[in-house]
């Protein structure tokens, strides 16, 4: 584990707790697409497949449990607690899932590392993980509406494939064997969808205005 | 073994 790994996990782990506090405490998920938060289900669902069968440290264990854990109840949330989900932009958020879904099945059987059930959907998790913000992304253009939890949600989570980029670049010069072209490339295609979305943030956060997504 | 190490992360 180095500096940067750890800073991505908690990056990550700060974007759902930033989360779930604007749900479970405000009661609100305005802003939120339940389509990234269902993906990010599946995403996790698939990923950590392995959880019971193979063991890397407490550490790795307990946090795929928190990341599980919380986008369950992230999406329980929006779907049936009555007050948060009065406030889900449903005719905004109509990303289509299969969209997303489907190519990257396709591609998770024609591109992996290795033909098993677990390295496919492995891989499966990773290509998904790459779009699965786009729902949200979708969602600010068409709202403009963004409101600073949202905006920090957003903020982190691009940080957190930031910090894992870092990471690989300093595991590869530091381990050998360290080649992993698909995560890699997957990776990068996932923090370059958020390029955009950086640009408006620190434009904001600069001139100290509201963040606001131009139509 | 090169498979094993990317499994590693989260």
């Amino acid at each position: 584990m180095n500096i940067f790994r750890l800073a991505g996990d908690m990056t990550h782990l700060a974007s759902v707790l930033v989360l779930l506090l604007k749900i479970h405490t405000i009661k609100s998920c305005a802003g939120v697409s339940l389509k990234t938060q269902e993906l990010y289900v599946i995403v996790f669902a698939t990923r950590y497949l392995d959880i019971f069968t193979s063991f890397v440290s407490i550490y790795n264990s307990l946090m795929k449990l928190i990341f599980l854990g919380s986008s369950f109840s992230i999406v329980w949330y929006m779907r049936y607690h009555k007050a948060v989900h009065r406030t889900y932009d449903r005719e905004q958020d109509t990303f289509r899932h299969w969209f997303l879904m489907l190519p990257c099945i396709l591609l998770a059987l024609l591109i992996h590392e290795k033909f098993t059930f677990f390295e496919v959907m492995w891989t499966f998790s990773l290509y998904l993980e790459a779009v699965a913000i786009l729902p949200q992304l979708v969602l600010l253009q068409r709202t403009r509406n963004i409101d600073n939890l949202t905006g920090q949600y957003i903020f982190l989570l691009g940080g957190y494939r930031g910090f894992y980029i870092l990471n690989w670049i300093y595991r590869y010069f530091t381990e050998p064997h360290y080649v992993h072209w698909i995560t890699w490339i997957s990776g990068l295609v996932q923090t370059l969808l958020y390029a955009d979305f950086f640009y408006y943030y620190f434009l904001s956060w600069k001139n100290n205005k509201k963040l606001q997504l131009p139509a | 073994e090169e498979s094993e190490n990317a499994h590693d992360e989260l």
